[in-house]
């Protein structure tokens, strides 16, 4: 393994075990600001790692998730460069470093570890979580139809075999639960942002309905700044709007949830393929794509920290 | 491990809603083992799928009989994922 985070390797993929080690380098490093919270297992019972960047006691929230969907490689491999980048620009970005004064970050970079494990030891195709499905030789449940928000409505299957199975009942998967009772236990939480790959699309609620979020004027003006921060520095094109309008009805979605628990600030993110490789984006693309999107994260944040509710 | 040797991802354009029902339709021939990478919705959005080798003469057929249109956007998946790990392997030693 690289002996610190300033000769880690940011420009190819890595296993779990690595992504695991640079947690516990980038803690070690940053004894004043970065601390590890694990806040579950998974099915395989491996650790929910977070990290918590924190300056101040007793701080609003921004949480932010990578590789809920173990195959989007791509957005793990981001979440890495933007712990870094944290911890690099705190106090050197004036803009971070003021979000930072005022707010806590909290970053799970495998959010689905036994997902993304198996993708490097068995299928690199896997999506879902990992756990049995009795009854079923198909595994897994998708962990982003299995959130208490419109949960088995349309836009999600009953299937144990679709990629899209919701699961038995809501917050059934522990890599779900465990962030479900983070967040109710925290309170405090002012935006949340879950990546996946790949379509290149920033995306507020709804997914289950078409009804528009009550809030939909003030999300989609944050999102229209953030795609043009994000173009502006590679050009990359971005959809973006509500979920249900922009790409199509998913039920159990997980910022839907999150939005319904008072998160007004709940985004996802589909990150770039640039139309040529998909869930294979090439290790050389994986610093750009997260360059282009903190450029978004950023946009966010600042607009979170600037219009407190 | 599961390869995927000779596999391929098609990326679809429909130029109607009747091309993308036709699009679901073939979605839920599970014995052709299609991923789809991104779902037929609507025209204005791309279909990506990736095709198991065994399928694309199937797959190719349907398209074509059905006048729409496709590229190919990964020619061989197995290459692809074979040159990642050289390059996680070429990092790690």
């Amino acid at each position: 393994f690289a002996k610190s985070t300033d000769d880690f390797i940011y420009t190819t993929y890595h296993d779990l075990n690595t992504i695991n080690s640079f947690i516990d380098m980038i803690v070690a490093e940053n004894p004043n600001m970065v601390s590890k919270i694990v806040i579950g297992q998974s099915y395989e019972n491996r650790p929910l790692n977070v990290l918590k960047f924190s300056t101040g006691a007793s701080r609003p929230g921004i949480w932010i998730d990578t590789g809920i969907h173990s195959r989007e490689w791509v957005t793990l491999a981001s979440g890495i460069w933007f712990a870094k980048k944290i911890v690099t620009d705190y106090g050197r970005d004036p803009i971070l470093t003021d979000i930072l004064n005022n707010y806590d970050i909290f970053l799970e970079i495998a959010t689905n570890p036994d997902g993304y494990e198996y993708t490097h030891t068995r299928d690199r195709m896997w999506r879902k979580t990992r756990k049995p499905n009795p009854g079923s030789s198909c595994v897994g449940v998708d962990p982003n139809r299995n959130w208490d928000a419109g949960f088995g409505g349309a836009g999600s299957s009953s299937s144990p075999c679709s990629e899209t199975y919701r699961g038995p009942s809501a917050h059934s998967e522990s890599e779900v639960k465990a962030i479900v009772d983070f967040v109710k236990s925290h309170g405090n939480i002012k935006a949340f942002v879950s990546i996946h790959s790949y379509s290149q699309m920033l995306l507020y609620p709804y997914g289950y309905t078409s009804t528009p979020a009550k809030d939909q004027a003030e999300l989609h003006e944050v999102v229209t700044k953030a795609v043009s921060a994000l173009q502006s520095l590679y050009n990359t094109r971005y959809r973006y709007g509500s979920i249900i309008t922009t790409i199509y009805q998913a039920s159990g979605g997980t910022i839907d949830w999150t939005y319904n628990q008072g998160i007004k600030h709940s985004y996802t993110f589909e990150l770039r393929d640039t139309g040529f490789y998909g869930f294979l984006l090439p290790a050389e693309q994986i610093v750009p794509t997260a360059e282009e999107t903190w450029l978004a994260l950023m946009a966010i944040m600042e607009h979170t920290k600037n219009n407190p509710y | 491990k599961r390869t995927f040797e000779g596999d391929q991802v098609l990326q679809i354009t429909a130029k109607n809603e009747a091309q993308i029902s036709l699009l679901k339709e073939l979605s839920e021939q599970e014995h052709l083992g299609l991923d789809f990478w991104r779902e037929p919705i609507h025209q204005s959005l791309p279909v990506d799928v990736r095709v198991p080798f065994n399928s694309l003469q199937a797959v190719r057929a349907f398209l074509r009989y059905n006048k729409i249109h496709y590229n190919v956007m990964i020619k061989d998946v197995q290459d692809l994922m074979d040159a990642e790990q050289r390059q996680m392997v070429k990092y790690r030693t």
